[in-house]
């Protein structure tokens, strides 16, 4: 009897073996030495998944030590290129958007019911056996806040110098610059020469490229709101922190450019569907700053208007800017003093901060949602360009 | 349908991140 052996062809389980030796080279060419225009064109945090894939491995075999090692020098690793790549917006996203995936990785494979209820049958058989790697989640948690913070700290560098020239300076309402107060000389560090004088333009462009890079690098979306919270806070508190000590600012012209501008800003929060992050209402002490320069101050009527208005200003900013504002010609009078103590008597009861100034540098708890992926590991092809032929698909 | 129960993980301690790097840097250090 002729008996016919069908060979079924090995199915990829979605592990990667490699061996002990081969460690410093994974992590140098998956870590410390990759380029993430490399991976142009490849599933966004490939290099979480590949990690993920050797770490299940090392589990399978249930080897504790290859675990612990993986883990550790990978963690080195990321350190190193934030370390070398600290005013690199792009590298530290990615890191960031690895970081977190290999989080969310080891929590969805975790074995953890409470992490699982997305999954796939299929992506249940890729969870861990052995090992509960709960100890380095909560490493690579406090390393993503690490990386968070100088993804942050390098956004604004590169806003700051931005903001007073786009928010208060620049004149791109037609015609405003006839209404502009007289006897104020525009600031010769930032217009004269226009060599640090932007547009708001340049503000939308920036935050466009940062938004792009950090969708393209599969950065989680509640992560890149919570990034545009903080960077609009920062905008808000620079602009409303100038104007607080800047009399040329303090007119009616002023006032008028500014909540255009800021309702250019909120355009582009609902145009990138950011609407929902929180970032708009870190504005709102600049909106309401920008009101108080357009309302009336005159009568007693002016002065509960601002009252009711500007509840995000404390009493002594609002006294500050009243007492900065210039009048834009002859015609209209300056604040009087009767009006200023109108304003006092009414907000006396207010509990205000006693801080004249906003903290620019406050920044917000970040949140790290658990994002589980739908992709399944045996569907990850890894590409020649990333040299990682000696890890073997098992 | 099978209903074995799962063998339970075994935990792994981990250093904290800043111990990880006093580790790493120390290892810096010794070597060459």
């Amino acid at each position: 009897r002729q008996v016919t052996v069908q060979r079924k062809e090995k199915d990829f389980q979605g592990m990667l073996e490699y061996s002990k030796e081969d460690e410093p080279l994974l992590v140098r060419n998956l870590v410390t030495d990759l380029k993430p225009q490399a991976l142009s064109g490849t599933v966004p945090c490939l290099p979480a998944y590949i990690l993920y894939m050797c770490i299940r491995h090392a589990d399978y075999v249930n080897d504790d030590l290859k675990v612990h090692s993986l883990l550790t020098s990978t963690i080195n690793g990321i350190k190193k290129v934030l370390k070398k790549h600290n005013d690199d917006f792009e590298m530290t996203s990615f890191w960031l958007s690895n970081t977190c995936r290999l989080l969310h990785c080891l929590k969805q494979y975790s074995g953890d019911e409470g992490f699982m209820t997305q999954n796939t049958p299929k992506q249940n058989e890729h969870c861990l056996k052995n090992f509960d790697l709960t100890e380095y989640r909560q490493v690579l948690s406090d390393l993503s806040i690490q990386i968070y913070q100088q993804l942050i700290k390098i956004a604004e560098g590169m806003l700051q110098p931005m903001i007073v020239s786009a928010m208060l300076e620049n004149e791109s309402i037609q015609g405003l610059s006839g209404v502009k107060p007289t006897g104020y000389r525009k600031r010769s560090s930032s217009m004269v020469d226009g060599d640090n004088s932007y547009s708001l333009d340049a503000i939308v462009r920036q935050m466009n490229s940062f938004h792009s890079v950090m969708c393209d690098q599969g950065l989680d979306p509640e992560i890149i709101q919570q990034v545009f919270k903080q960077l609009f806070y920062m905008i808000n508190a620079v602009a409303l922190n100038n104007l607080l000590l800047r009399k040329d600012v303090c007119s009616w012209s002023t006032g008028m450019q500014l909540r255009y501008n800021i309702s250019q800003l909120e355009e582009w929060l609902r145009g990138k569907n950011l609407h929902q992050s929180g970032a708009a209402e870190t504005m709102e002490p600049l909106i309401h700053a920008a009101q108080l320069l357009q309302l009336k101050k005159k009568t007693p009527e002016d002065a509960e208007a601002i009252c009711t208005l500007c509840t995000s200003l404390s009493t002594q900013q609002i006294v500050k800017i009243l007492n900065l504002y210039t009048p834009l010609n002859e015609f209209e009078e300056r604040v009087t003093v009767a009006f200023i103590r109108t304003i006092q008597a009414q907000l006396q009861d207010r509990n205000d901060p006693q801080q004249l100034l906003l903290d620019f540098k406050h920044m917000f708890p970040v949140l790290f949602p658990f994002n589980p992926s739908s992709l399944t590991m045996d569907s990850i092809h890894i590409p020649a360009a990333l040299n990682l032929e000696f890890l073997n698909e098992v | 349908t099978s209903h074995r129960p799962p063998r339970p993980r075994v935990l792994l301690k981990a250093p904290t991140l800043a111990e990880m790097e006093e580790m790493n840097i120390s290892e810096e250090e010794e070597s060459p």
